[in-house]
């Protein structure tokens, strides 16, 4: 099962 | 600020509104600029408007524009695709914008104001990626493949491979894959299928969120995708005449 992954799992906030 | 045509503003609205419902505009001598993240965080949005796109720009202070999209489209709906429009913000009053649209060929001319928002702006950082690879196709098939797809399946997987691409959606009672490979025989650099890789790689993505992607086919002829294992998508609209880019990032599904 596929789950939908977040961006800030690869950006960084600012 | 003047747009030579409001069609171009239509677009970029159309091309976020189903992500974005408010957002900050940053304006500098070299234009206007948005970044957005989706409430789910999800899809990030990136638009530039260079000077370049504009008839004429001018910008002495750089400035913050708070902008709510359903007003802003609102008032947008009430110009001609091909009336010219001029946006000014005043840097004594910075509460509202003025949006002024002209119809040279029947003088008509009207002008509206947009309160301005308070919005607490994000801003994500995206690290420069070495993509594993990339696609560039005409806007208009990939918006094809993904709005067909997503009627398939809510998963769209993409495969790069010495085979070419490969779109696959899987839903519950059908299945369905598109294949297209590197285009030698096309002529017109627009209609150009072009793919480089490094390494063959498989990644899949919400076949929603997709569909949402593709509505900025109508601001540039090409897109490009970008991808690297367990990295989010890049997908760019370049627009005409250096006048900007849209960009979109996607985080993928996961096991």
């Amino acid at each position: 099962m596929l789950v939908q992954g977040v961006l800030a799992e690869f950006f960084y906030y600012t | 600020a003047r747009l030579p045509r409001s069609a171009v503003l239509k677009k970029i609205l159309d091309s976020v509104k189903d992500l974005v419902k408010e957002t900050n505009w940053d304006c500098n001598e070299e234009g206007m600029s948005m970044q957005a993240l989706d409430t789910g965080r999800i899809v990030l949005v990136e638009v530039m408007l260079r000077e370049a796109a504009f008839e004429s720009y001018a910008c002495e202070v750089p400035m913050t524009l708070g902008i709510d999209m359903e007003p802003f489209g609102k008032v947008l709906r009430c110009a001609g695709g091909d009336e010219k429009v001029t946006i000014k913000a005043s840097r004594n009053d910075q509460d509202h914008i003025e949006l002024v649209f002209e119809n040279e060929e029947k003088e008509r001319m009207s002008a509206f104001e947009l309160k301005l928002m308070d919005i607490d702006g994000e801003h994500m950082a995206v690290p420069d990626a070495e993509w594993g690879a990339e696609i560039s196709m005409p806007s208009s098939e990939f918006k094809k493949i993904v709005m067909d797809l997503a009627e398939i399946g809510s998963d769209l997987t993409i495969a790069v491979s010495k085979l070419g691409v490969t779109f696959t959606a899987q839903g519950n009672n059908c299945k369905g894959s598109m294949v297209l490979q590197p285009s030698t025989a096309v002529d017109k650099k627009s209609e150009q299928v072009a793919i480089s890789f490094t390494e063959p790689l498989e990644m899949t993505f919400a076949a929603p969120y997709m569909k949402m992607i593709t509505k900025a086919a109508a601001l540039s002829s090409t897109v490009t995708l970008s991808l690297d294992e367990a990295c989010p998508i890049c997908v760019r609209y370049e627009m005409e005449d250096n006048a900007g880019h849209i960009k979109y990032y996607l985080a993928p599904k996961e096991d």
